[in-house]
């Protein structure tokens, strides 16, 4: 069966906020989005992978322009919480992979990673949906990294 | 503005496997994935968030009845890359809260969690994509977390 994908989009107009430690129990997510939502901050991505000894990191992308709003809101609630301060990346690149000939293909994942990989190219968050492969990585590689990505899914660009 | 959603829905057919501590340099994605995908395994969610003290752990829902083959795999890579033996739980439930109406509206995340942890339901994993929410909570919460999800989401529902 032949991949077909829909395109492949570079975003370099966000940055990356990292709540670090957070107590693995009920509550702390909702928390942090909420004071987020109540900043009037919109949030693109969100990863949160398991976590280990209770503790749990959330990583989020927002507009540039929302960096420093959004990491006053950050430290403020883990000084709240006691855990360390967030980190983050002021430029970083999200490219996306998409089209809903991914539901029913499972390499396109393995690709799309091993043609960044090829390049030298750090994969610093990940997060896939049904139809859609999101990567983050560090935005002086965004250029380079979709112009891999282009070559490699060349033949299934419809 | 009236926030709208195109669904909810539960997947309780899946598992999730965590490899934990990867080297965060290039290339480990992709020999992870390109073996997953050589062993004929389907990933569903993959969701790696920013790494720590340069390691990272990826964490990916597959088919139950895949989890044995994804195990293997995942325990023969930690060996080689000197990893910790990877982590898993043999029954998870995927929530997803979906619609285009979502993009415009920052707070379905927020909505979501605070529901959900008002319910005492933990949050195991997060994923985002533009017009959907992913949340996997252990499997024995699953119905519980739809019912909550409904209620809170039921202004929104078309
Ligand atoms: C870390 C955070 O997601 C926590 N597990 C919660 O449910 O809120
Ligand atoms: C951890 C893993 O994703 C690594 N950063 C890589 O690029 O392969």
């Amino acid at each position: 069966e032949k991949l077909i994908i829909d395109g492949i989009t570079l975003d370099e107009s966000q940055a990356m906020v990292t709540l670090v430690g957070l107590s693995d129990i009920p509550g702390l997510a909702a928390q942090t989005f909420d004071e987020l939502a109540e900043a009037g901050i919109v949030v693109d991505m969100i990863v949160q992978s398991i976590g280990r000894d209770n503790r749990a990191d959330i990583s989020l992308t927002i507009k540039r322009e929302d960096l420093k709003k959004t990491l006053q809101v950050a430290e403020e609630l883990a000084r709240g919480l006691n855990c360390p301060p967030p980190t983050h990346n002021s430029q970083v690149a999200k490219l996306s992979v998409f089209g809903t000939g991914i539901k029913s293909y499972s390499g396109v994942a393995s690709r799309m990673f091993k043609a960044l990989s090829a390049a030298e190219i750090n994969l610093d968050l990940i997060g896939t949906s049904e139809v859609r492969v999101n990567v983050v990585v560090d935005g002086k590689q965004g250029a380079k990294a979709l112009e891999v990505l282009k070559q490699e899914f060349a033949d299934a660009l419809v």
